[in-house]
């Protein structure tokens, strides 16, 4: 059986937030490891991939693979009974029909139980190599969250270039054009507001910017965001979900590529 | 003119 306490129900609720408008259904598989989810939009243009290790719970219990098939819009209606503060425990039995959810206020005061039915999913998975990008951004995830909207005023689609100079994001479309370029920038007294540019090779690549602004519904998740880009690859969007390694929530985006 | 590509083009199946 699986049993898994979150300290904050934040987390997930802001979690399913970010993600519910890119993909409806979806399994989180869970194991011994932690919870994870893989799944692509309909348009299989982008892709979302959360991972949350077990150290990220505490108690974490998971015997077997359990995978549970979640219906995000009816998630999002139980997760809205539970407050951010909340502590929120996940139980489900080894074949599951459906996920029990408590979420308990922190001075103990509210218990609130739910159960969510389950649905059988046949995912697709694909296998996501690991790559060596050439190009990795780390900035304020609400920085990246303005640039991507301001420039979606104006075009469907943003050119990002990384070069010695920066990063340069520029957009043409019907009423004119319009281009943001990032530099490293160290902040002392304030390293949340810190841009940090790794470059390997130029790169230069073009995105939907639909998709873009949708992944920036995560920024609430965390205060950066760290950007992968290597030509003729998809683009990475990472954000962290807790200070432990390896639980985040990232986005993959096919780019536009010539005829 | 661009093309947007989809994932598959990139992600192998596991």
């Amino acid at each position: 059986m699986l049993e898994a306490r979150l300290d904050q129900a934040e987390i997930l609720k802001k979690v399913v937030d970010a993600i519910k408008d890119l993909v409806q259904d979806c399994n989180f598989d869970c194991n011994d490891s932690g919870i994870a989810l893989q799944a692509m939009d309909n348009s299989h243009v982008a892709l979302v991939s959360m991972n949350l290790q077990a150290d990220s719970f505490a108690p974490y219990r998971c015997d077997r693979n359990i995978a549970l098939g979640v219906n995000l819009t009816s998630l999002t209606k139980v997760l809205r009974a539970a407050q951010n503060t909340d502590i929120l425990t996940l139980r489900a039995l080894d074949a599951p029909d459906s996920l029990n959810l408590v979420f308990e206020s922190q001075d103990k005061d509210r218990i609130s139980e739910y159960d969510l039915k389950l649905m059988d999913i046949d995912q697709e998975h694909l296998g996501i190599p690991e790559t060596e990008y050439a190009a990795t951004i780390k900035m304020p995830s609400v920085e990246f969250r303005r640039i991507c909207t301001d420039l979606m005023a104006l075009s469907e689609s943003v050119t990002i270039e990384a070069s010695k100079d920066g990063i340069k994001f520029t957009c043409s479309g019907d009423i004119g054009n319009g281009s943001v370029t990032l530099r490293q920038h160290t902040n002392v007294e304030n390293e949340k507001e810190n841009i940090e540019i790794e470059l390997s090779e130029p790169v230069a690549l073009t995105f939907s910017l639909k998709y873009l602004v949708n992944f920036c519904k995560a920024a609430g998740l965390s205060n950066t965001v760290t950007i992968c880009l290597s030509n003729e690859v998809p683009l990475l969007v990472s954000y962290a979900l807790t200070s432990k390694a390896g639980s985040n929530l990232r986005f993959y985006l096919a780019p536009k590529i010539g005829d | 003119p661009t093309k947007q590509a989809t994932l598959g083009k990139f992600f192998g199946q596991p």
